[in-house]
């Protein structure tokens, strides 16, 4: 089974067309295996992005060097998977 | 004595303790619904449709479709949590009674068994179907980009390794063509409803191409009644659109086939996280998404009933 630990989901609340841009550039930039939740669309919608832990600081530091601000929603994804799994287990064995 | 009474659907479910819930549901209102399978998954699961009937054939009929995307995992158990309602609350509910004593109500709770099942034993993240690809080491197409609508146009990968890979041809996916061939086959349906999440939409036709549909203004004014209603629960706020304009363009769409292929109701919802849990949405929030949503549907299907064409 695969597992994240360490994986963070970055949000961004987007200001501006060129933040877009900037962002829209990350989803090509393969070799950070980024799994965008919700792309860079508009200004209206934030950008949620899964950053596996292995890209986290290059990416950290994209976004901070072009002053995007993010915050981080979730700090550790396979914690809230195993929270996740255990409650369908408790609620399997009910 | 199986009862769907202690069936718990505030909690995620793997696909075989749904699939034998369907049972339950069916044994409990045998005069109202029937499960029918319409085809097999890639990996030769049984997909089955959920039929609400209350007699005639061929009637005028409303589609509903959750878990297209296998992550998503609020909006099957939305589609559980709507089944159950819709079953219980026939002869008590005017509006719902009036709807299935001139309409049919056809629901595909799980639209992807085979990604389903794959989040839940090798990947959670897990999003498109699980078919090989000749040539590729990666696996699977967003059945969200194979349908016949605008296919292989822009907003879809044509790489086998993107989560957006629209497939080798339109309807390539066993999946799709098993729902294309139901809908063709009836020939008699109204609106065609699929169910996604998360971000709060609810969209119309088109994906494809961002000029507008032909019934645009009244896709739209019914859009913004229905997330109206949808808020008054809990104040989940939506943006209602089109596709196109209103996330981005998305060639080879399923509402974008169904409006294409004369079925003017159709929309996509994007369920909540009104949060910071994105597809990874609490078990709590469950019941409160598909009790707000509900608002939504009812309203809509309440339209088509009232909107014969």
């Amino acid at each position: 089974e695969r597992v994240f630990t360490g994986d963070q989901v970055l949000r961004v609340n987007v200001r501006s067309e060129e933040d877009l841009q900037l962002l829209r550039a990350m989803e090509t930039q393969e070799e950070w295996e980024l799994d965008f939740w919700l792309h860079p669309v508009s200004t209206e919608l934030p950008v949620d992005i899964r950053v596996p832990r292995s890209s986290l600081s290059s990416v950290k530091e994209y976004l901070q060097a072009h002053a995007i601000p993010f915050t981080v929603v979730i700090e550790n994804m396979q914690e809230v998977l195993d929270e996740e799994k255990a409650e369908m287990e408790m609620n399997r064995m009910q | 004595e199986r009862s769907t009474r202690s069936f718990n659907f505030g909690a995620y479910h793997p696909l075989e303790t749904i699939y034998s819930w369907m049972d339950t549901l069916v044994a409990q209102y045998p005069q109202l619904v029937t499960k029918e399978e319409i085809g097999r998954s890639y990996e030769n699961r049984p997909m089955y449709v959920l039929k609400f009937s209350t007699g005639g054939t061929k009637r005028p009929a409303i589609w509903i479709d959750t878990g297209i995307h296998a992550r998503e995992w609020v909006s099957q158990a939305t589609g559980v949590w709507t089944a159950n309602k819709i079953a219980s609350e026939y002869t008590t509910d005017a509006s719902l009674t009036s709807l299935l004593n001139t309409m049919d109500i056809y629901m595909l709770i799980l639209t992807n068994p085979d990604g389903y099942a794959y989040t839940h034993t090798n990947d959670r993240m897990w999003r498109k179907t699980r078919s090989r690809t000749s040539g590729s080491a990666c696996r699977g197409v967003d059945p969200n980009r194979n349908w016949d609508a605008g296919f292989g146009g822009p907003g879809a990968s044509k790489s086998p390794c993107s989560d957006s890979y629209h497939g080798p041809s339109a309807h390539s996916e066993i999946e799709v063509k098993n729902v294309v061939n139901l809908i063709k086959s009836h020939g008699n349906f109204k609106s065609f409803i699929s169910v996604h999440a998360y971000s709060q939409l609810l969209m119309y036709p088109y994906g494809y191409s961002c000029r507008a549909v032909p019934h645009q203004q009244e896709l739209d004014s019914i859009g913004r009644v229905a997330v109206e209603k949808l808020a008054v629960l809990y104040g989940t706020k939506y943006k209602v659109g089109s596709i196109c304009n209103i996330i981005y363009q998305a060639s080879g769409g399923s509402i974008d086939w169904s409006y294409d292929v004369g079925i003017k109701y159709s929309f996509a919802f994007e369920l909540r996280d009104t949060g910071r849990f994105g597809f990874i949405l609490p078990a709590n929030q469950i019941i409160p998404t598909a009790s707000e949503t509900w608002q939504a549907l009812k309203y809509i299907m309440g339209y088509v009933r009232d909107h014969p064409y």
